[in-house]
């Protein structure tokens, strides 16, 4: 996709923040 | 001994019985059980005093504990439902449920909305979603200029915001999220169902039978 035709919620659901499966890593 | 460890755990502030918490949630008694293994690995890590502070909150997520993150910082404020500042055990429950693979999808798309509800209006601002957008962009290797950002910010709530008043109301989104399901992928966390294999608990096992 080129960069105007993103949708911004997909673009910060990738955040790392929002990325909790880390919090099972041990 | 099963009454032994009963007795101690119910002195741990904000501790709830598994059996209370599984009632509630997606998660069986072994699960809520094995979770409470999880919680006091992740709340003991900085200050050991069985709540979950936001640094020990970043540092489970980032490996660093003063690693600042918009998302993270909502991510907890929303599991603080009390909001006094720690994530109690029944609210790490209570708040995890929320991503369980059986989870309601309706909750999943509530949870969604209140986390990028930046100001809690009710409604998902243009601004909030400007701000979001640059908070992504801080934390990644895209550079993508103001203008681009500007676009991209336009285009989704032209999309988005069928009402056209400017702002996403709780049924625009719902509406949103029905046509780009993957926007609340990352509300599922397929870990949570091998939560027990992850954390075996012993202890709790000689208290609690399913």
């Amino acid at each position: 996709a080129t960069p105007v035709t993103m949708n911004a919620f997909e673009l910060i659901s990738k955040s790392q923040g929002l990325n909790l499966s880390s919090l099972f890593e041990k | 001994m099963g009454c032994f460890h009963s007795k101690h755990l119910r002195q741990i502030p904000g501790y709830e019985d598994p059996t209370i918490l599984a009632s509630e949630t997606p998660f069986t008694v072994s699960e809520v059980e094995a979770l409470y293994e999880l919680f006091k690995k992740i709340s003991s890590s900085i200050i050991d005093d069985g709540l979950i502070h936001k640094e020990e909150f970043q540092l489970a997520l980032f490996r660093n504990r003063n690693r600042r993150n918009l998302f993270a910082d909502r991510i907890f404020d929303l599991f603080d439902y009390k909001r006094n500042g720690v994530i109690e055990f029944g609210e790490f429950v209570r708040s995890l449920g929320v991503f369980h693979p059986n989870a309601p999808t309706a909750d999943k798309v509530t949870f969604a909305f209140r986390l990028y509800d930046l100001r809690h209006t009710g409604y998902i601002e243009r601004e909030e979603l400007y701000e979001m957008v640059l908070a992504l962009l801080n934390e990644s290797d895209l550079a993508l200029s103001d203008d681009v950002v500007e676009m991209i910010v336009d285009k989704t709530f032209s999309d988005a915001d069928t009402k056209g008043d400017g702002r996403i109301d709780l049924d625009e989104w719902k509406e949103f999220v029905s046509k780009n399901p993957s926007l609340i992928k990352n509300m599922t966390l397929p870990y949570l169902k091998d939560i027990t294999l992850a954390f075996p608990s012993f202890v709790l096992n000689t208290e609690v039978e399913d």
